[in-house]
């Protein structure tokens, strides 16, 4: 999932 | 990315080279609290469940292969390499820590974005990560003083949540529907358990004296 809810960070 | 998560990273990141320089270069892990190492060990490989599925950057996959190594190789190395483990401080590191793992779960379960398994063990991740410090700040309490690098190492821990804390109110403000809120209250929670810890290496470092925390 890359959508907004996804987790980008470390 | 912005400078403030970044900034956080590389702090993080710090951490666990001056933690790794301590090991290291003195092959004595003494004023460190393994149990400390074990939960984030625990922190990583539940928040990073998506390292082989997700890819947002090499950076992001980079790092996340960084922190999960690294936890790792220190607690084995202060479990089983024969110098390093003898110095570890057995009878000071005696937090239970099993309970914080199981209390952060059980939040987990209740407070989560979604009710999926990945979902629920990136909360548990948070929630424990937020109380990781625990037996580390307890175990400094008891051994007197703390040496340079020890203290470094949690200096650096500390100050890395700080910065995202920036990040969070950064992306509050630069993105429409940003809500982590999750992360956010969790990091400022784990953050203020620094607070009196940063109170006293301030001191140390203005008054040019030792590292002491009060029993």
């Amino acid at each position: 999932a890359t959508g907004p809810e996804a987790h980008d960070e470390l | 990315m912005n400078i403030f998560r970044l900034a956080g990273d590389m702090t993080h990141l710090m951490s666990i080279l001056v933690l790794l320089l301590k090991i290291y270069a003195t092959k004595s892990c003494s004023g460190i609290s393994l149990k400390t190492q074990e939960l984030y060990a625990v922190v990583f490989l539940a928040r990073y469940l998506d390292l082989l599925t997700d890819f947002f950057s090499l950076y992001n996959t980079v790092m996340k292969v960084v922190f999960i190594v690294s936890s790792l190789a220190i607690v084995w190395c202060m479990r089983y390499h024969r110098a390093v483990r003898r110095t570890y401080d057995r009878e000071l590191d005696t937090f239970r820590h099993y309970f914080l793992i199981l209390g952060s779960f059980v939040l987990a379960l209740i407070f989560h974005e979604k009710f999926t398994v990945r979902e629920i063990f990136w909360a548990f991740s948070i929630y424990l990560e937020a109380v990781a410090i625990l037996p580390q700040l307890v175990l400094l309490q008891r051994s007197g003083n703390v040496d340079n690098l020890t203290g470094q190492y949690v200096f650096f821990l500390g100050a890395y949540r700080g910065f995202y804390i920036l990040n969070w109110i950064y992306r509050y403000f630069t993105e429409a529907h940003f809500g982590r809120w999750i992360a956010s209250i969790s990091g400022l929670v784990q953050t203020a358990l620094y607070a009196d810890f940063f109170y006293y290496y301030f001191l140390s470092w203005k008054n040019n004296a030792k590292l002491k925390l009060p029993a």
